[in-house]
């Protein structure tokens, strides 16, 4: 089960015959890492680069195992990989301060997927949350390139208030499985699940089942075909090395697995290794051979204490995040696109419990018709004045520190003290340079406008279908009839949605010259998920907004939508009618007030 | 407060991993500046 003889259970499985006298398989993995650079240095000359392009081609499975740390006191602690879009924990230690978990999780390296797997460390709570008290980032594949020998290495925990600060060890390893032994296992595992009278051989009608399992509606004599071609010595039965063959070949040819048996997401025909890799993964869950407990999607949800256990029969499956999640849960998920991972965009319970009860239940949309409008309007006007006033620069620390992991400080153009007023801050620049603008001199390349949440659709019906829930959303609905025009119907549409705490001035996504600005005026509804996902709420055609157009040469007309929401509803421009832009340069900003 | 972007039909290829967030229902976090799309329009003269 994982605890330090995995290693050699796996050999024995797999190629127990040969494995004392063929090179280990961390050895072949190392091995062909550095062929494959080798083969790079001969070919292209010497660069890191080459060693990056043959790291960025690596698919595979790397088995990581979490095996002690050294901390600083005494607790209960536990453990948390997070890696791409999934978070794994491990089991809760002693009372000590060296934890021993020796857990092991599988972890899939796909090609252009993520590469850093943060660990973190938790002292555990028997009621409330518990508290993360260090982490490191560790990037796989440099690790599994790395020449040491030895089996395990440490590794720095650093406080995570201040990442110089180091609060303990962890001692972890990392190996790869290689592709080859991936498929033969692959092989043998389904073959033992339609096994059912487990001979170790396949039967046709086991064999048939095997094929209606991967979603494979073939007729009952393609599969005698396919049988016969399996059944390569004519014993009338295909052994787990027929299968391998018949898998390897036959996905090549006539894929014959068209989605996974065990969670039905339909698998790309085009790469057969990351189907196996995929598939096996899939196999592996829930039948212990996965140590560390899954299923969380964040390091903050694996962390929970009790609270969380009475609710870990509810499955966060990969496609429940987002939406769903965003109107049930008091946290919305984000994938962050630099580091290729699920955060969380945490929101007060309270604040989460009243938006639902305003912008969820016709009841709260009906209370918005009869003054509640005026009320938004209201309270953002009276929150522009107090933001405004030199009393709010007090409360610029306490926002700075609030969202500390959020904010650096270190691109921020001015130091705090510059700041007279919070929404002097609000507003702040950032140094030259803090926002690289990709591909600058390519014109036909578009950019992002904003630090944010962004969606993107290719048109209004997949925006209302997977995002916008407000019955009357439409283009002309947004844009007003001035600036609609029909090319702008079915066009393709992209929200960049700011939080409080990012950066709040808007940029060009694209070069050209501003056309026109047409006011509308309108309500000051929030424009959190939980309101743009409510079928009662109209947030994008009701709100206040501007509505400029960009006329460009590479892209037709862009029309640029900046909508005032609840509190940060003024829109200011530092452009005007007629300028020429170039894609980056800054636009406006929001800032508190009505 | 949020800033929508509405292209001309055709006009936009967004990038693949942004379409496929998209596609589940879940936001992306992105900066100022990262690449958005490319232009789907031919330059003036490409087919001569």
């Amino acid at each position: 089960m994982g605890h330090g003889s995995s290693k050699e259970d796996d050999y024995s499985s797999s190629s127990s015959s040969d494995a004392d006298t063929k090179p280990s398989r961390i050895s072949r993995l190392k091995q062909r890492l550095r062929l494959h650079r080798h083969r790079h240095h001969r070919t292209r000359g010497s660069s890191s680069q080459q060693k990056l392009n043959a790291a960025e081609d690596f698919a595979g499975i790397a088995l990581l195992t979490l095996i002690n740390a050294e901390m600083k006191f005494k607790d209960k602690w536990l453990a948390c990989v997070s890696f791409g879009e999934q978070t794994f924990r491990t089991n809760i230690s002693d009372q000590t301060d060296k934890p021993n978990w020796n857990c092991e999780r599988k972890l899939l390296l796909e090609r252009n997927g993520p590469r850093v797997a943060r660990i973190s460390v938790f002292e555990t709570n028997r009621l409330s949350k518990n508290n993360l008290i260090g982490y490191c980032d560790i990037n796989l594949l440099d690790y599994l390139a790395r020449d040491s020998d030895s089996d395990c290495e440490a590794f720095d925990l650093l406080d995570p208030v201040s990442s110089d600060v180091v609060v303990g060890r962890i001692c972890l390893s990392c190996n790869v499985e290689d592709p080859i032994e991936t498929e033969k296992n692959f092989a043998r595992r389904i073959l033992s699940i339609v096994d059912y009278n487990e001979d170790g051989m396949l039967s046709m009608s086991e064999f048939s089942d095997l094929i209606n399992a991967f979603g494979n509606n073939v007729a009952a004599s393609k599969k005698e075909e396919l049988f016969k071609a399996a059944d390569k010595n004519g014993d009338s039965v295909v052994s787990m090395d027929e299968l391998a063959a018949l898998l390897a070949l036959q996905q090549e040819k006539e894929p014959i697995m068209n989605c996974c048996p065990v969670c039905g997401e339909i698998v790309e025909v085009s790469d057969k290794l990351n189907t196996v890799i995929h598939l096996t993964l899939c196999f592996d869950e829930g039948t212990g051979n996965q140590v560390m407990t899954g299923g969380f999607l964040t390091e903050n949800q694996a962390s929970y204490g009790w609270m969380f256990k009475l609710s870990e029969w509810a499955h966060f499956s990969s496609y429940d995040v987002g939406l769903n999640s965003g109107s049930s849960a008091s946290h919305i998920l984000v994938f962050d696109r630099k580091t290729k991972r699920l955060v969380e965009e945490l929101i007060d319970a309270k604040i989460v419990l009243s938006m639902r009860a305003i912008y969820q239940s016709k009841i709260g949309l009906g209370l918005m018709d009869k003054g509640a409008k005026e009320i938004l309007q209201s309270i953002s006007e009276r929150q522009g004045r107090q933001m405004n006033s030199v009393e709010s620069a007090k409360d610029i620390l306490k926002f700075v520190e609030f969202f500390k992991d959020q904010i650096n400080m270190a691109e921020v153009k001015y130091p705090l003290d510059h700041f007279k007023t919070f929404n002097e801050f609000f507003v702040r620049e950032l140094k030259p340079g803090a926002r690289p603008i990709a591909s600058l001199e390519h014109d036909d390349v578009a950019v992002c406008a904003a630090d944010s949440r962004l969606m993107a659709f290719k048109s209004v019906q997949d925006s209302l279908r997977l995002w916008i829930k407000g019955r009357k959303f439409s283009i002309q609905g947004l844009l007003g009839k001035e600036t609609c025009s029909s090319a702008f119907i079915d066009g393709t549409l992209v929200i960049f949605r700011l939080a409080p705490q990012d950066y709040h001035r808007f940029h060009f996504p694209v070069s050209g010259t501003v056309e026109q600005f047409v006011n509308i005026p309108g309500s000051l509804y929030t424009v959190n998920p939980i309101a743009v996902n409510s079928k009662y709420c109209n947030v994008f055609t009701e709100n206040k907004r501007v509505v400029s157009i960009i006329s460009t040469a590479e892209f037709g007309k862009v029309a640029f939508v900046a909508i005032g929401a609840t509190m940060v509803g003024s829109i200011t421009f530092v452009k005007k009618e007629g300028d020429v832009v170039k894609k980056g340069d800054e636009f406006g900003y929001f800032s508190f007030g009505g | 407060s949020t800033v929508i972007c509405v292209f001309e039909k055709d006009a936009i290829k967004v990038d693949d991993d942004l379409l496929a967030n998209s596609g589940r229902s879940l936001e992306t976090l992105v900066s100022v500046g990262m690449t958005l799309g490319v232009s789907t329009k031919k330059p003036a003269g490409a087919e001569l």
